[in-house]
């Protein structure tokens, strides 16, 4: 998180506010409820109190106005600049403007006022934009559903007002993960048309091999309708689909578009109802076949005549020597496979059936 | 003697003057004229310093990916705190 310079805010702790005009796009009721609702999202978490006016000066006066808006900071018709709002101070300091050319909604079918209001009051009250790409003051719009604040957000905001003495129940955010952190593990890897994509939490990191470093993007932010937690994935060169798998269902990706007719279940691949999760997948590209491992066992699903091969589940120790126990994630290259398990990944020999070395598993990222 | 020099595209220019108006406004790229060689180094500067935010690969230059995040809709605060 960062604040404004000298950690500007407000002196006291009972706020004032006006909205002083309404976008047409949204019924006035909806607009005073989204309002209302985002500065509670600040509320809820430190001392601050916010007290409605209806007319005459308040700490943050709140409007709509398009291209130039009387503060000589215009906005730029549709797209790009949505809001701003200025730091607190007299004056013009805590008002927040709002760019009436933007299409405002109540859901994601356009910008949702709540989010960009709860984004704007946050600089109202100090905060300056922050670098985690799952914070809410990070600078990029993104619609997400749920509790709005990350934990980097109510550190920031406690930082300067300290907690709310009743604090309300909150299910912040986790933080973006530190790919250097020794203990990283993570949740899926697969290949996509030359990049390597891995899952962690709401994240995925996407390595190009032209790029030395790994961009970290919210899950979210790419696929809105994929689920924040993403158990399994591999890529299927043949078919140039990378298969996504949250839960029972599963999603496929062609590129970086998700292809018509998914999410299906995982079981119409010919696993049994009992299995309601798989931990890793990886397709062999030399067999044609794709290895699927839930819990301590693991299943062979042929790709060409798209059934799950006969004599499975198998014991992944008994096929696997030296990977003893379960699998978060697995990678497949020039006869390798890699098994990701906790903070490390095993580069198995496909054809001497061998480990061969142990690493971190982010050495992948260049830790 | 050959020069290899060729006038930019519009394409490039286009996104030359998407760039300059973004770090101009979100990270305080001084605007008005200056020397090419001074303002050539602001603005890698600059490029350099919004790649550093957004956690991007830091080259400087204005590839794709920088150039698709300064597109994408966002707030009109600056993201350097000065």
């Amino acid at each position: 998180y960062n604040h404004f310079p000298r950690h500007l805010k407000w002196e006291n702790n009972n706020v004032t506010f006006r909205i002083v005009n309404y976008t047409p796009d949204l019924k006035k009721a909806d607009v005073d409820k989204a309002i209302r609702r985002a500065l509670n999202v600040w509320a809820d978490v430190t001392p601050l109190t916010f007290k409605k006016l209806y007319e005459g000066n308040a700490d943050i006066m709140i409007s709509f106005g398009s291209k130039e808006h009387g503060d000589y900071n215009p906005f730029d018709g549709p797209g790009g600049l949505l809001a701003h709002a200025y730091p607190p101070g007299q004056g013009i300091g805590g008002d927040t403007h709002f760019d009436e050319d933007e299409q405002w909604t109540k859901d994601s079918s356009a910008y949702n006022l709540f989010i960009v209001a709860a984004h704007e009051l946050g600089h109202a009250l100090g905060m300056s934009h922050s670098t985690d790409p799952g914070a809410l003051m990070y600078p990029i719009y993104t619609y997400t559903t749920g509790y709005p604040l990350a934990e980097d957000d109510i550190e920031g905001i406690q930082a300067l007002y300290g907690p709310n003495p009743n604090p309300k129940k909150v299910k912040p955010r986790p933080d973006a993960p530190k790919k250097c952190d020794p203990e990283l593990t993570f949740d899926a890897v697969t290949e996509l048309r030359g990049e390597t994509i891995i899952f962690k939490d709401r994240y995925y990191w996407r390595i190009h091999p032209q790029m030395v470093e790994p961009e970290l993007t919210l899950i979210k932010s790419t696929w809105p309708s994929i689920p924040n937690k993403v158990d399994a994935a591999y890529e299927n060169p043949e078919k140039d689909l990378v298969i996504i798998f949250s839960g029972i269902r599963m999603w496929a990706l062609n590129g970086y578009n998700l292809v018509d007719g998914y999410p299906k279940y995982i079981h119409k691949l010919g696993l049994p109802k009992s299995v309601r999760k798989i931990d890793a997948a990886v397709h062999i590209k030399d067999t044609g076949k794709t290895l699927l491992f839930t819990d301590e066992d693991y299943w062979s699903y042929d790709e060409t005549t798209e059934t799950m091969d006969s004599g499975y589940p198998r014991s992944i120790e008994d096929d696997f020597p030296g990977i003893e126990d379960e699998v978060d994630a697995a990678a497949y290259h020039y006869g390798y496979l890699y098994f990701f398990h906790e903070h490390l990944q095993y580069e198995y020999s496909y054809n001497s059936k061998k480990v061969f070395r142990i690493q971190r598993a982010n050495s992948i990222l260049n830790c | 003697a050959q020069s290899s020099a060729k006038p930019l595209s519009s394409e490039d220019i286009d996104k030359q003057l998407l760039a300059e108006k973004y770090l101009r406004r979100f990270y305080g790229l001084p605007s008005g004229l200056q020397g090419s060689r001074t303002s050539s180094n602001f603005l890698q500067a600059k490029i350099k310093e919004m790649q550093k935010f957004f956690k991007l690969e830091v080259t400087g230059n204005l590839d794709d990916n920088t150039l698709a995040v300064m597109k994408e809709p966002r707030c009109g605060v600056p993201d350097i705190g000065e």
